[in-house]
């Protein structure tokens, strides 16, 4: 892959709980 | 005994699993210590993310043959619920969308369908990726792009 890391900060998306993360932020590491 | 709790094969014990599935470092803890184990947790099909679970489990011993990638372990293995509760916090947590996967190149777990962004987790199960800041869509349509081809 390009990328060596991606990682997402997250939370519950509370409009769609218990089914999908609200990504906050995005880091990459290549 | 195994782990660093000295667990005897086939002993019953009792977890915290908490509501950051798949998260980095989402470990199950081991009562009454509140401390992790050391030993993955397997079969517990029906966890939701979003839910802090009290569970009982039981150890296992593998007593195969060691494979070069690691392979099967001991592990504890899911014996049932005893409560639930929904998380009512806002904290925030992290999630790896990289994995390496012996042996190959490390992937990225993430795929389209129509307008949304799927995660899936080493137990299969899925989760939603979903975002407000535009930016971030952008990020993972680039992410997206490039996977695919």
């Amino acid at each position: 892959s390009k990328w060596r890391s991606i990682t997402a900060t997250v939370t519950h998306d509370q409009e769609n709980f218990g089914r999908a993360y609200l990504i906050a932020d995005l880091n990459f590491m290549e | 005994g195994y782990g660093r709790f000295n667990l005897k094969d086939g002993q019953e014990v009792e977890l915290l699993v908490d509501h950051k599935y798949g998260a980095i470092g989402d470990v199950p803890l081991l009562l009454p210590y509140n401390e992790a184990s050391e030993l993955p947790l397997s079969s517990f099909t029906g966890r939701k993310p979003g839910y802090n679970y009290k569970i009982k489990a039981r150890m296992s011993a593998y007593k195969g043959p060691i494979m070069m990638d690691g392979g099967p372990g001991h592990s504890l293995i899911f014996n049932g619920i005893i409560s639930e509760e929904r998380y009512l916090g806002d904290e925030s947590f992290r999630l790896s969308l990289v994995r390496s996967v012996v042996p190959g190149p490390n992937l990225v777990i993430l795929r389209k369908e129509g307008e949304k962004f799927i995660h899936w987790l080493e137990t299969g199960d899925e989760i939603e990726l979903t975002y407000k800041d535009p930016l971030i869509g952008s990020k993972l349509e680039e992410i997206w792009q490039f996977n695919k081809e």
